[in-house]
């Protein structure tokens, strides 16, 4: 199923971009 | 707990919705390119994830949904 596969890409991006979100914002004063 | 979510999800929202729109579109996700270290390929694949209707543009609601899954996740994990 390539719906599947693209969904377990997305997850991977998706925890990337809300941790980068949470480093920055802990990251800055 | 809870409130707490939702406030981070609001507060990350709103680093994306810089006008204060309302709404999240795809010009305001590649705005943060520069910013965070995602490249604008991986930034699209973000914004499709998170708009789970396809309509274009990214409601708070779209943008609290995914970040509870995320957040589930990393419980999970």
């Amino acid at each position: 199923d390539p719906n599947m596969k693209a969904g377990a890409t997305s997850e991977g991006v998706l925890a990337n971009f809300f941790n980068s979100l949470l480093s920055k914002k802990t990251g800055s004063p | 707990p809870e409130l707490t979510v939702l406030g981070k999800a609001q507060e990350f929202f709103q680093i994306c919705d810089l006008e204060d729109k309302g709404f999240v579109t795809r010009q305001d996700m590649q705005r943060l390119h520069p910013e965070l270290p995602l490249s604008l390929e991986e930034l699209e694949k973000v914004f499709v994830t998170l708009d789970a209707d396809g309509n274009g543009s990214l409601t708070p609601k779209e943008f609290i949904t995914g970040f509870s899954q995320f957040l589930l996740e990393q419980i999970a994990l």
